[in-house]
């Protein structure tokens, strides 16, 4: 479908892992 | 060091809406945590202009002051980014533009100890009014930081840091923004590498070894923020979402697993 403004369909993400 | 970058999204907004919540994001690419960021948003434009389309932080990152020409935020501690993560920053734009306009504005982070890359500290910006009465769907997925377990009630509840093979949510808000309802909504999610989902959801295609999925809600539909007027009705302009992963066991921590990414595109207007 139409959109504006795809500049904010994506998101990147990081998974912080802590020590054990 | 800290090497912070700066960037923008959402910043195009079509004639007619009159509020729009922008996102600053301001990503960690070094090795090091800042102790200290604050991030400076600047209006380039006649203050006549600067009012026709205001833009202000909102939400509980930072500590703000300033006015519709420029303003900037202290980035509270427990959210100043460590390696890999992103700090980020709801930006409310209110819209009074009759037609469509440009407004340049500039965006620039100040970190101690020193940046060790400042030449992608500061970066310019075009904010846009556009004639397209259409949807605008947009995304927002926070870094992943804690493991959770199912609670009583079917909900997600955090327990604590996210150890190697641990089991987190990657959670996500998709808003429509728009002038235009979509029906449908496609979701692309990439994990990091050593990440997994934890269970294939229903809507879910899985690929690349459990680290990858298209999810397909055929049956959701939003509509415009300006007509999302009863909570209490089935029609909605955001939903939140999550999915169950895993983290490999032989992952050696403390360590910051980058590159996931969440992407979407509403199926039908």
């Amino acid at each position: 479908a139409a959109d504006v403004d795809t500049s904010d369909n994506q998101d990147g993400f990081a998974v912080v892992v802590a020590a054990k | 060091g800290p090497d912070l970058t700066v960037d923008l999204v959402g910043g195009t907004i079509p004639l007619g809406v009159t509020s729009k919540t922008l996102t600053l994001r301001i990503t960690n690419e070094g090795d090091a945590k800042p102790t200290d960021a604050r991030v400076y948003v600047q209006v380039l434009a006649p203050v006549d202009d600067a009012q026709k389309v205001t833009l202000w932080p909102t939400g509980a990152l930072g500590d703000c002051d300033g006015d519709v020409v420029g303003w900037y935020c202290e980035v509270r501690p427990e959210h100043l980014p460590g390696p890999g993560e992103t700090a980020e920053l709801p930006v409310s734009a209110g819209i009074q533009a009759r037609q469509p306009m440009n407004l340049e504005i500039k965006a620039s982070v100040e970190v101690k100890p020193n940046d060790v890359d400042p030449a992608d500290n500061t970066r310019s910006f075009t904010v846009r009014v556009v004639d397209r009465p259409a949807a605008d769907l947009s995304v927002v997925a926070p870094d992943v930081t804690k493991a959770v377990r199912v609670g009583t009630g079917g909900g997600l509840e955090p327990t604590g840091p996210l150890p190697p093979g641990g089991t987190g949510a990657v959670r996500y808000t998709i808003a429509n923004q728009g002038l235009a309802p979509v029906d449908g909504v496609r979701v692309e999610l990439h994990l990091p590498a050593g990440v997994t989902f934890t269970a294939p959801p229903g809507e879910c295609v899985l690929g690349d070894a459990g680290r990858s999925a298209v999810c397909t809600y055929d049956r959701l539909a939003l509509i415009p923020v300006k007509q999302d007027t009863d909570p209490d009705d089935a029609l909605h302009s955001a939903v939140a979402l999550q999915h169950l992963v895993t983290v490999s066991a032989d992952t050696r921590a403390p360590v910051t697993l980058r590159g996931g990414t969440v992407r979407v595109e509403g199926l039908r207007a």
